[in-house]
């Protein structure tokens, strides 16, 4: 990789798109270029919020031939984009002229060239590296797209590693005692879920776990992105339908796997897939009493049963103090092999009995710390 | 040995473009100019070129270095040989 020599002195950047392209609708665009600053803050401590007016960091814009900055664009085809590295001020301008398109083989693909143009507007230069998104052309449209290790090692040259994965050594490099450490000394997780082969993982940043009975298996934690080919790291939630299939959850949209394995076109639209659930959901699972979905959020919970219609009934929310001794704000939650179904929070755990529908009464009492009963610690 | 770029049309595209990617100097787009390159000037640009994207490096404008400049791409410089690469933003 190649590192232009700038880079930005804060951390929380803010963008804007004030020209919009004629061929696409703004939804999309607004999505994909979401999207594409993601991939870069999902594994670095950077943050990215769009703005819809005023002054911003990076500004994006879609322009035809001459446009102002001296470098005019070329029509279809040859150059499809350009960015301004941190020095000069970060934005990005894409060429007009392209058939921008999204999740389709046809045209190009504008998630995958916007992330590679704002790699220029954090401070990265063309890598030499032909399978990196930071290389100069375009290779077509990929629907499994991830960064490669080069993009990786050369943005977080930068500006490090995510906050919460700060200074811990790389998991599938280093193997030994101390990948337990960031567990052990913070149980707390993103998500719970049980995969379709009866596995239960544990997410949490970027890395996941596999459990065991009473432990976690050797050799994590490892890193999501390596494992399940295009999905991020901060996940909110996630559960394993009876299809076999597995639902990933984070802000307003949701990935499927089959296996680890993704099924086509995602992410995907919380609010066109499952239609009634709210973005940025804590907690969800498949409950064993009745086979359908609880998502949990706040201090609420919605059910939703798919062959329904509509599959959240008007009654929900609810709270979730109908679920007696379950705590509100909640990072997960997880139907167990055992039969019994586990709250997290912040660390804890909870046992709730699907039979007195309860936080079972026990010695030592629920809540318990999860590092300890549940990752070995 | 000097090169001509008006006697060739893909030896002046590829001039054109080694130039917009920072593989030889800005001036050699100029119409005005009339600026002669030496061959060793070109088969140099030529097999960075190649050599950064990944090419078999001969320094000469075969069919695969001649095909990847044509292919679709980002319109940032591959290099910042030849001045500062600071357009301005507004």
């Amino acid at each position: 990789y190649a590192l232009q020599g700038t880079r930005w002195r804060v951390k929380n950047l803010t963008y804007k798109i004030s020209k919009y392209p004629r061929n696409l609708p703004k939804a999309d665009v607004d999505m994909e270029i979401s999207k594409a600053f993601n991939i870069w803050s999902g594994i670095t401590p950077l943050t990215f919020t769009k703005k819809k007016s005023g002054p911003v960091h990076i500004e994006v814009r879609f322009e035809n031939g001459e446009h102002g900055d001296g470098d005019p664009f070329d029509g279809p085809g040859g150059t499809l984009a350009h960015a301004f590295f941190p020095v000069y001020g970060g934005d990005a301008h894409f060429d007009d002229a392209e058939r921008w398109t999204v999740n389709s083989y046809r045209g190009t693909n504008l998630f995958q060239v916007a992330a590679h143009e704002f790699g220029h507007s954090l401070g990265l230069s063309h890598s030499d590296v032909r399978a990196a998104l930071m290389a100069p052309f375009y290779r077509g449209y990929d629907p499994t797209f991830e960064l490669n290790d080069d993009d990786v090692d050369a943005i977080q040259a930068l500006y490090g590693l995510p906050k919460k994965t700060n200074n811990k050594p790389t998991p599938t490099e280093a193997p030994g005692e101390e990948e337990d450490a960031e567990l052990c000394n913070d149980a707390t997780v993103d998500t719970l879920f049980n995969s379709a082969e009866g596995v239960t993982y544990a997410f949490k940043g970027l890395h996941y776990w596999k459990l065991t009975e009473d432990s976690i298996a050797s050799g994590y934690p490892r890193l999501i992105s390596k494992s399940w080919p295009g999905l991020p790291g901060n996940i909110d939630a996630a559960f394993t339908y009876k299809n076999g299939r597995t639902y990933f959850f984070k802000g307003t949209q949701y990935w499927r796997y089959t296996g680890k394995k993704m099924d086509g076109d995602y992410p995907k639209q919380i609010s066109e897939g499952f239609t009634g659930i709210p973005n940025n959901i804590n907690a969800a699972m498949v409950w064993g009493g009745n086979g359908k979905i609880y998502f949990y959020k706040g201090s609420k919970f919605w059910r939703y049963d798919p062959t329904s219609k509509p599959p959240v009934k008007n009654s929900y929310p609810k709270d979730i103090s109908n679920w007696e001794g379950v705590p509100n704000d909640l990072d997960a939650a997880l139907h167990y092999t055992n039969g019994y179904t586990y709250f997290f929070k912040k660390g804890s755990y909870y046992r709730f009995n699907d039979r007195t529908f309860s936080v079972d009464v026990a010695d030592p009492p629920f809540p318990r710390p999860a590092g300890y009963w549940w990752f070995g610690c | 040995a000097s090169f001509v770029p008006t006697l060739q049309d893909e030896s002046v595209k590829a001039v054109m473009y080694l130039a917009q990617f920072g593989y030889l100097p800005a001036q050699m787009t100029n119409p005005n100019s009339g600026h002669l390159m030496s061959q060793d000037a070109m088969t140099d640009a030529i097999k960075e070129f190649q050599a950064f994207a990944g090419l078999n490096i001969t320094g000469n404008l075969d069919k695969e270095t001649v095909e990847t400049m044509k292919l679709p791409r980002c319109g940032v410089k591959d290099k910042v040989g030849f001045g500062i690469d600071a357009r301005s933003k507004r």
